[in-house]
């Protein structure tokens, strides 16, 4: 019962690893995106 | 020809202080919220407790936590994305403030000129 | 020392010595019965008879103490008879064996294996609750890992929630795309600066 119990606690962990892998990936994109931009108006700067 | 280039002058002027604002409406959307966002919030620093490898290596689930990230650092890290946004909108504000100062000098010719 | 025939209450489903009890109460409910009924009988024929009752010279108060006094006399006999019952029931009847083994506990005649067994049994259940116990506490940090993905789930979704916001700062104020924005002032900046200079040059 309690490996049971166990098995299914940690399926519920390693979807939730995997979903915050996603947000970390999904915030790295906008920052990216927002560090080209800035590579952009250095150009306008000069 | 000198009306022509004072009218093209005139109309970039203009589009550019239409950027120019929106820009700084954004700017200014960054400064309201930035500090707010990136404080952690409470409930965010679970205290995690130190696993002893010597107990679970013999359970069914060892290798699931074994395996286990560090949720603090994974928090903790934002603070690195917040920094980089910073140092994005610094420049930003420093390229319009550039740029509106090209602005009024071109302002100031417009009026000498005419 | 008494006997708790455990054994035997195990087998039976209730102790000898109470079914026992039970039989020499129910034995002695009965005798007292039929006392009472030859009493009642004898009462009767005796105010029948000619000369009965009062005048007959024996009268119901004699009656009951012959009935007291032969009632006592046959419980004596009872009772010794009684004793000897139950040697008799408690060793013969309502008793197993030594050498018979209940159904349930015949595994322990297959395994007979004495101390050395009952201590490897004690080793394995010892190591089985270590095990569960192990289990349980994994099942505990399962748990608290859930917890710390919710809390950093938490923080992070406010994050994405936070370039949502500046995303859409961008979009109620300005529209399009922020690259095109700035290539456009860009070129913009490039080119205001040629008519500028243009500017200058016509007006000197």
């Amino acid at each position: 019962g309690q490996r049971d119990e166990n098995r299914r606690l940690a399926q519920a962990v390693l979807a939730g690893r995997e979903r915050i892998r996603a947000l970390q990936e999904r915030i790295q994109a906008r920052r990216d995106a927002w560090q080209a931009l800035s590579q952009d108006q250095r150009e306008l700067l000069t | 020809g000198m009306e022509a280039a004072v009218g093209e002058m005139k109309d970039y002027i203009t589009r550019f202080s239409s950027e120019c604002r929106a820009w700084d409406q954004l700017l200014l959307h960054y400064e309201d919220t930035a500090k707010e966002v990136s404080r952690p919030r409470e409930d965010a620093q679970v205290a995690a407790d130190q696993v002893d490898p010597a107990w679970y290596l013999e359970t069914s689930q060892s290798e699931v936590l074994s395996s286990k990230p560090d949720y603090g650092q994974i928090v903790s890290g934002q603070g690195q994305v917040f920094d980089c946004m910073e140092l994005v909108m610094d420049e930003l504000q420093v390229s319009m403030r550039q740029l509106k100062a090209f602005m009024d000098d071109s302002t100031r010719l417009l009026q000498k000129m005419s | 020392s008494v006997n708790p025939m455990t054994y035997e209450t195990q087998f039976f489903g209730f102790t000898p010595q109470t079914c026992l009890l039970r039989i020499y109460v129910a034995f002695q409910d009965y005798l007292f019965e039929v006392m009472l009924t030859v009493e009642r009988v004898i009462l009767k024929r005796l105010e029948a008879a000619p000369g009965g009752g009062e005048g007959g010279g024996v009268s119901p108060v004699q009656i009951r103490k012959g009935t007291e006094k032969f009632l006592r006399f046959l419980k004596e006999r009872f009772d010794g008879l009684f004793a000897t019952l139950e040697t008799v029931l408690l060793q013969l009847v309502l008793r197993v064996p030594d050498h018979v083994l209940l159904p349930e506990d015949r595994s322990h005649a297959r395994h007979p294996g004495g101390r050395e067994e009952l201590a490897r049994l004690r080793e394995e259940a010892d190591r089985l609750r270590g095990r569960y116990e192990a289990e349980a506490r994994a099942g505990r940090a399962l748990m608290a890992e859930l917890e710390e993905q919710r809390a950093a789930r938490a923080q992070l979704e406010k994050t994405l929630r936070w370039f949502d916001g500046l995303e859409g700062a961008w979009r109620e104020h300005g529209g399009g795309d922020p690259r095109e924005s700035l290539a456009f002032l860009r070129r913009g900046a490039h080119r205001l600066r040629d008519v500028v200079g243009d500017v200058e040059s016509k007006g000197r």
